[in-house]
């Protein structure tokens, strides 16, 4: 996790279908904590 | 009178008036009050989402990817992905509303993500793309929408008692009954009104309103209801769920009968006026009057808290260059508070003893934003802040005369405020004695029945409210 601005961001392994298979990557996405 | 009416919303766009202009909205993070105010976060530009691919022939509904180009309050104006720096696809939608989803909703939801057709062929390898263009990069929490939805959840219910004050006697308060709930803002209607059209709108958070027994228990005025017994049904509010006023201690120095001060009319929120403090209350209130216009009864007298950001010190307009209203027929012009101290043997009120916090609201001069008309406050109209000074804001309405502009607290804690007939300014009873709210733009407040958040633009809801744009812009563009 990383401090960005005010807000804690975490990354985390998303997932992503297209119509040519199903994978991920990781993304930063606000947490709850501060 | 002019009064600003409602004006048609076909033909104006939060998008196009912010973009074609270069305008900055004021963003969601200065609205505590409003949803998502608190929970706003860092979304900001650049961030993804997956939206409705509407570039698509498919019969079934898809999705792909978009990043978001600009923000104007809780609208964003997206760009699929793929499409670099052509706009020609580019889209304004609310980032609450229901088809705005996080990176990776649609994995989860079992829908495919199809690119656009425009740009359908300009890859062969999507998934390399995908992963090259969102590695590292930012989206929604994944309970954005459940954010969404909890910050518009509202402790008021219709059928609520409530002591609200009395429009056509500032002086006095009311029974009123919650009639309806929308966006946190209440429609009251006076117990004693048999068709229901006696009403009040004001923010849950206002100043304005009180628990039921709250007049008597600091010694306001009240005037009592003639319906001795409460209607089927309602019920008195709880009075936790009403904003708390800070504790002051009043017995030091404290505010005192005939001492002056500097106030916002409640009756004009354009002008602060020249007052004297004219009853000291329990819990920190006070009774002021507008020196040169009060009633012989006091009946225009106003309630104001001791902490209330619309009362200010002997001088304080001097300071900070804002015309000070003086005395009706006061003649001995430009006015001196010394010489009028002096003339009307008083003293003004200790410094000390008024709120100076100022709040880190994250205002500037220019944003734009939508704010409650207080001629008609129905209506929640385009406006703009033109002048901060310390934690007040002048708000222009956009493509009204600058007589209109109001005077407004940087935070939840608004001064009361009533309408103002131009031309009929005090003369006139009020249509809509309330609290100025503001909203970001592109605001979608909702009833509890729970009306979905739709994207950009909207014509009012529940039938009741409605963004008013400039009169300029409602030609079609």
């Amino acid at each position: 996790s990383s401090e960005i601005g005010s807000r804690k961001w975490e990354q985390k392994q998303v997932h992503i279908q297209t119509l040519e298979g199903e994978f991920s990557v990781a993304m930063w996405s606000p947490s709850d904590q501060k | 009178a002019k009064t600003k009416a409602a004006v048609s919303m076909e033909g104006f766009s939060w998008g196009n008036y912010i973009n074609s202009n270069s305008f900055i909205a004021a963003p969601v993070t200065c609205f505590k009050h409003a949803p998502m105010g608190t929970c706003w976060g860092d979304i900001s530009e650049n961030v993804r989402v997956e939206v409705p691919n509407t570039d698509c022939s498919l019969p079934t509904k898809v999705f792909w990817i978009a990043g978001i180009v600009k923000l104007a309050g809780y609208n964003a104006l997206l760009r699929y992905e793929g499409f670099e720096n052509d706009s020609g696809l580019d889209f304004w939608c609310n980032i609450c509303g229901s088809d705005i989803h996080p990176v990776g909703w649609c994995a989860a939801s079992g829908k495919p993500l199809v690119p656009p057709r425009t740009i359908q062929h300009k890859y062969t390898n999507w998934k390399a793309f995908l992963v090259k263009r969102l590695t590292g990069a930012k989206t929604l929490p994944p309970d954005f929408s459940q954010k969404v939805s909890e910050s518009m959840q509202y402790p008021f219910r219709p059928c609520m008692r409530v002591e609200v004050v009395d429009k056509r006697h500032l002086c006095r308060t009311r029974v009123a009954v919650v009639e309806s709930v929308i966006g946190g803002r209440l429609r009251l209607v006076y117990e004693e009104s048999e068709d229901r059209t006696d009403d009040f709108w004001c923010h849950m958070h206002s100043p304005l309103i009180h628990h039921v027994g709250w007049s008597r228990s600091i010694g306001h005025r009240f005037k009592r209801s003639d319906i001795t017994k409460k209607q089927d049904g309602h019920f008195d509010t709880p009075p936790h769920l009403f904003a708390k006023v800070k504790e002051v201690d009043q017995s030091g120095e404290w505010f005192k009968e005939g001492m002056k001060l500097e106030a916002i009319d409640p009756l004009n929120l354009s002008t602060i006026c020249v007052a004297t403090i004219r009853k000291v209350l329990a819990d920190g209130f006070l009774m002021i009057g507008i020196d040169g216009s009060e009633a012989a009864d006091g009946s225009d007298w106003f309630c104001y808290h001791a902490t209330s950001p619309s009362i200010f010190p002997v001088g304080f307009c001097e300071i900070n260059m804002i015309e000070l209203t003086p005395p009706r027929g006061y003649t001995k012009l430009p006015f001196k508070w010394f010489d009028y101290l002096r003339e009307t043997g008083s003293i003004a009120a200790p410094v000390k003893l008024f709120n100076k916090d100022v709040p880190n609201h994250g205002f500037r001069v220019g944003m734009k934003l939508e704010a409650v008309d207080l001629m008609e406050p129905r209506l929640i109209c385009v406006a703009t802040v033109t002048r901060i000074i310390h934690r007040l804001l002048r708000i222009h309405f956009d493509g009204w005369e600058e007589e209109y502009d109001q005077w407004v607290d940087s935070s939840r804690e608004s001064q009361s405020g009533s309408s103002k007939q131009k031309k009929k300014a005090k003369s006139q009873q009020y249509k809509g004695h309330k609290k100025k709210r503001k909203m970001p733009v592109g605001k979608k407040p909702v009833s509890l029945s729970s009306l979905p958040m739709t994207g950009g633009v909207r014509r009012g809801f529940s039938g009741d409210e409605e963004l008013t744009p400039p009169p300029a812009q409602t030609a079609p563009e």
